[in-house]
C-alpha cells in the first residue's frame, strides 16, 4: 500500500459525507446502497464513523460528472479514467469524482458497466488518505478488476495501510456480530433530489471535535432517543449509537445505527415495530422511514403528515405498537393520537391529553415500549411501567433497567 | 506483422499522456531526442515495475495493454 505525501488524514473519527447528484445508470437507492456499503468497508476496520449528511458541507462530497468539472483533472470520456478522489483535507480534500461518461451498475457480471460499489470503495480509499497499491487483487490497486461484490472483504494490504493511518476498530465492535433471524437483501431509500454540481464553499478547516462517545450501559443518567422491538429483540436508541438486547443471547451488544442501515441519519426521535407486518418505522423531524430486518423499504422517507398529523406537528417525540389492539399510540408534546394500523388511519377523537389516560408519567416522552403486556415510557432517566388494559402506573425504574445493571 | 508507423506514433502520444498522468513524466524539450526517448524509458520502466511486468523500458504490446486498462484518476507515483 502507500499513503499521500505527508500522510494527510482525517483527524477525528467521525467523517461526513453528502452526494450531491446521481447518475442516471442507476437507482437512486442502489446509488445510495453501493456508497454506504462502500464506507461500511472502511468502518469495519477502522475507528472511523461515516455519517450521512443532505446539506453543506461535508468532509466528502461525492459527484458523478463528465469531462471538464470544475478542478483541474478533466475526465476522459468513456473507458480510461474511471473516477478520482482526493485526500484528506478542507474544501475539495476527501471529495470523490465518478466519470459520468462510463456506464455505472451495481451488477458485476455484466460486461456492460462498472460496479459502482468497488470503483467508491476505492475512491473512498483516497478520501481516508490512501494512493495506490502495486498488489494484484487489493482494493487500492490503481486498475478495475471485475470482482463479486456479494461478500466482499478488504485485502490485507489494504486492511495494513488503513490501519496505519488509522489503527484498528474500537473493542465494542461497530458492526453486529449477529443478524437479525431473517434477512432479505438490503434496499436502500431514495434520497434527496439530484442537487447543484459542485457547491464551492470556502475551504473548511479542519476542526478536531471530539468524537461523542457511546454511554455506559449502566450510566445513571443515560437517556433514550427511541426504542423499539425488532423480531423479538430490543433495539435502543442514544445519538448514532443501539444497544440490542436479545432474548437468544445474554449480553448486551453495542452497535451503530450505520452498522445495521447505512444510510439513515442518526439521532431518531422515535421507532415502533408493527410485528405482524415485519416492520419497524422510524421517526426524524417531519420524516419517516420503514425497515425490515436491513432492508429499508423503497420510497421513503415519507412525511409524517403521511399518518394524518397536522401540519402544525413537525416532530412526534416517541411512538409504541399495541400488538393486541393493532393501535399505534404517537406522543407529541402532552397529547397523544391512536393510529389504526389495519385502516392506515388516525383514530377520530384524537388527539387526548396524555395526562387524561396515562396518570402520572408525565410528558414529553422520550420514548416508549410494549412488552409482556405492559408500556415502558421512557422520560429522561427515568421509566414507567404502565398496565396496558389498566392503565395504571405500576412501576418507576431507571432508564437503562433493561442492562442488567 | 510490424506496426503501421501513424499506429506506433498513435501509441507513443497515448503512452506520453499516461506517463503524464500517473507517473509524473515531464517531457523535456531537448535537443537531443534521444535524452527525451531516456526519459521517457525511465517511466516506462517505473510504470512496468509498479505493474510487475517485465522491466524493458520499451512500449511493448502488454505493456500498452496495461495503460488502456479502465482505472482510477489518481497518480501511482507523485513527486
Amino acid at each position: 500500500y502507500s499513503t499521500f505525501p505527508h500522510r494527510p488524514t482525517w483527524k477525528k473519527e467521525d467523517v461526513t459525507y453528502r452526494i450531491l447528484n446521481y447518475t442516471p445508470d442507476m437507482l437512486q437507492a442502489d446509488v445510495d446502497e453501493a456508497i454506504a456499503r462502500a464506507f461500511q468497508l472502511w468502518s469495519s476496520v477502522t475507528p472511523l464513523r461515516f455519517t450521512r449528511v443532505y446539506s453543506n458541507q461535508a468532509d466528502i462530497m461525492i459527484s458523478f460528472a463528465a469531462g471538464f468539472h470544475g478542478d483541474f483533472y478533466s475526465f476522459d470520456g468513456p473507458g480510461g479514467t474511471l473516477a478520482h478522489a482526493y485526500a484528506p483535507g478542507g474544501g475539495i480534500g476527501g471529495d470523490a469524482h465518478f466519470d459520468e461518461d462510463e456506464n455505472w451498475t451495481k451488477f458485476t457480471t455484466n460486461n456492460a458497466g462498472y460496479n459502482l460499489f468497488l470503483v467508491a470503495a476505492h475512491e473512498l480509499g483516497h478520501s481516508l488518505g490512501l494512493s495506490h497499491s502495486n498488489v494484484f487483487g487489493a482494493l487500492m490497486y490503481p486498475i478495475y478488476t471485475p470482482t463479486d461484490t456479494r461478500n466482499y472483504q478488504l485485502h490485507q494490504d489494504d486492511i495494513d495501510g488503513i490501519q496505519a493511518l488509522y489503527g484498528p476498530p474500537k473493542e465494542s465492535s461497530a458492526l453486529p456480530t449477529k443478524a437479525f433471524p431473517p434477512q432479505e437483501p438490503t434496499e436502500m431509500i431514495p434520497a434527496e433530489a439530484p442537487t447543484e454540481m459542485f457547491p464551492r464553499e470556502e475551504p473548511t478547516e479542519m476542526t478536531p471535535s471530539k468524537p461523542p462517545q457511546r454511554p455506559d450501559d449502566c450510566d445513571p443518567h443515560l437517556t433514550f432517543d427511541a426504542i423499539t422491538t425488532l423480531r423479538g429483540e430490543t433495539l435502543f436508541f442514544k445519538d448514532s449509537y443501539v444497544w440490542r438486547k436479545s432474548p437468544y443471547f445474554a449480553e448486551i451488544e453495542h452497535d451503530t445505527i450505520f452498522s445495521f442501515w447505512p444510510s439513515l441519519i442518526a439521532g431518531f426521535d422515535a421507532a415502533y415495530e408493527v410485528d405482524n407486518k415485519d416492520r419497524v418505522l422510524f421517526f426524524k423531524d417531519d420524516q419517516y422511514w420503514a425497515v425490515s430486518g436491513y432492508s429499508i423499504q423503497s420510497g421513503f422517507p415519507k412525511p409524517i403528515q403521511n399518518l394524518g398529523f397536522p401540519a402544525s406537528v413537525g416532530k412526534i417525540d416517541a411512538a409504541v405498537h399495541d400488538q393486541n389492539t393493532r393501535r399505534t399510540y404517537f406522543f407529541v408534546g402532552n397529547k397523544y393520537w391512536s393510529f389504526n394500523e389495519n385502516t392506515q388511519s388516525m383514530e377520530r377523537g384524537y388527539p387526548r391529553m396524555i395526562a387524561a389516560d396515562f396518570q402520572g408519567i408525565g410528558y414529553p416522552i422520550d420514548a416508549a415500549l410494549q412488552k409482556n403486556g405492559y408500556f415502558y415510557f421512557f422520560r429522561g432517566t427515568n421509566q414507567y411501567e404502565v398496565d396496558i388494559k389498566k392503565k395504571k402506573l405500576s412501576r418507576v425504574m431507571k432508564s437503562n433497567s433493561w442492562f442488567n445493571c | 506483422f510490424p506496426v503501421a508507423p501513424e499506429k506506433e506514433k498513435e501509441d507513443m502520444q497515448f503512452a506520453k499522456k499516461y506517463l503524464e498522468n500517473f507517473y509524473d513524466f515531464k517531457e523535456e524539450k531537448s535537443l537531443f531526442k534521444a535524452k527525451d526517448l531516456n526519459h521517457m524509458s525511465d517511466k516506462i520502466r517505473e510504470m512496468q515495475s509498479f505493474f510487475g511486468l517485465e522491466v524493458t523500458g520499451e512500449l511493448n504490446h502488454k505493456t500498452l495493454d496495461m495503460m488502456k486498462q479502465p482505472r482510477c484518476g489518481i497518480p501511482d507515483v507523485r513527486s
